[in-house]
């Protein structure tokens, strides 16, 4: 599904440059579900940026579905995260003068999902984590944990084909936590390509692929063995 | 140190009533070490928000240092603040606009610390948390747990009597996260007072006192037996 050959990502503060990403090639397939690990600053979120199509590298490839990214338009890649990617960021990201109802049901505004639908499938996703009684609430008026799961029924009622999630567990008690891990199965189950960055081995344990990051690089790759 | 009795917060949406806080009673004498746990959205944050005197209970007591919070104005509340809290949020709450040695150099700033003291300390602070060199990026800069841990080094710049942390190793690896542990411990020895919510039992048990919440009471508040 998607392929990275010698992602490189510079930043340039001032005099000094940061090699956020230093030489990153791996390939991920349709269906895998992959755990990506590693210290803080190691660049899992500036990858997690790479493939979601935020962000280009500054030397590389980065390969999805058979095209080459880097050779496509500022707009060509905005339709590709609207109708492909879901992302769960790892500030969640939600628009702070929309409800949750609202925040969940946008993807598919882009889409041309209509009114009533949309509003039945927000509702629906909003409900599968929990949150069925927060739906009118804005973001400031949730709990860290309540924003992160509306940021989780956003990507689950767009249903992509390709979920990428930036820490998804990191503000969730381990109920809470345990109830997103058993959505993220299903979908898997249902050949959705899922890759999660997570801090905790407790989480990756329950992917199927460990890729271990450090300095920008990679540092491991293996399969996990249940 | 500190005392609640009966706090109760109840927040308006529209026609329904939140009870965030339900009732809650504690007490907590100086020097000691506590760690917050419940579900998501059972009212840890919001507790915090009450000792931390940036919000008012709907009823109920606030007596900080024998004195009833209740009573103050918000002029007063913010010096009690400035003065005595270090507060790392959930959501870490740096200042856009500023350097990551400028949100940390801040709250000496309302202090009246001299301009060279301020840096000093700042620098000395993101060091203890091995921000060293990272200290003019700005928080879009920096990645999740850097960002996290520019707050933490915030609360180590100001050195106050009470440290509250809001999931403080949230979004850190293990090793980054033990760090900061160690730099609570640290600080706990000399004698400061640090009250942290957390959804990580390994961290918890790190501390010497667990109260657990559940939708807006407490539940259960034991010694850490180690
Ligand atoms: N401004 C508000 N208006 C309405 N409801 C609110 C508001 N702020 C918080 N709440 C509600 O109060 C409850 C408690 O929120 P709080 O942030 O204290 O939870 P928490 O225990 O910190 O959760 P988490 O572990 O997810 O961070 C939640 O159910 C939340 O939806
Ligand atoms: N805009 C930027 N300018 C300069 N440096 C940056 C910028 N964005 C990120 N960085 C740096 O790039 C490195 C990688 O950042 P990234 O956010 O990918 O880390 P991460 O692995 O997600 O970390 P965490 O686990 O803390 O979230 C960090 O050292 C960070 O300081
Ligand atoms: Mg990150
Ligand atoms: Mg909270």
């Amino acid at each position: 599904l998607l392929q990275v050959k010698d992602l490189q990502k510079i930043y340039m503060t001032g005099e000094n440059s940061v090699a956020a990403l230093d030489g990153i090639s791996l390939s991920i397939d349709e269906g895998e579900y992959v755990a990506i690990m590693g210290p803080s600053g190691s660049g899992k979120s500036t990858l997690m940026n790479m493939l979601g199509c935020l962000d280009r590298p500054t030397s590389g490839q980065y390969i999805l579905s058979g095209e080459d990214v880097s050779q496509k338009s500022d707009d060509e890649l905005a339709e590709i995260r609207n109708k492909y990617i879901g992302f769960i960021f790892q500030g969640f990201n939600l628009l702070p003068k929309l409800t949750a109802l609202e925040n969940v049901a946008l993807p598919l505004v882009y889409r041309g999902v209509p009114a009533k639908q949309r509003l039945a499938r927000a509702q629906e996703a909003l409900q599968s984590v929990g949150l069925g009684n927060r739906m009118h609430h804005l973001p400031a008026e949730l709990s860290g944990g309540q924003q992160q799961r509306a940021a989780i029924a956003r990507v689950l009622a767009s249903d992509p084909p390709l979920v990428l999630g930036d820490e998804p567990t990191g503000n969730l008690d381990s109920r809470s936590g345990s109830e997103v891990m058993d959505i993220f199965q299903k979908l898997n189950n249902e050949g959705i390509t899922i890759i999660l960055v997570t801090h905790d081995q407790q989480i990756a344990s329950q992917t199927k692929r460990i890729i271990r990051f450090r300095d920008g690089m990679m540092q491991s790759d293996e399969k996990v063995v249940s």
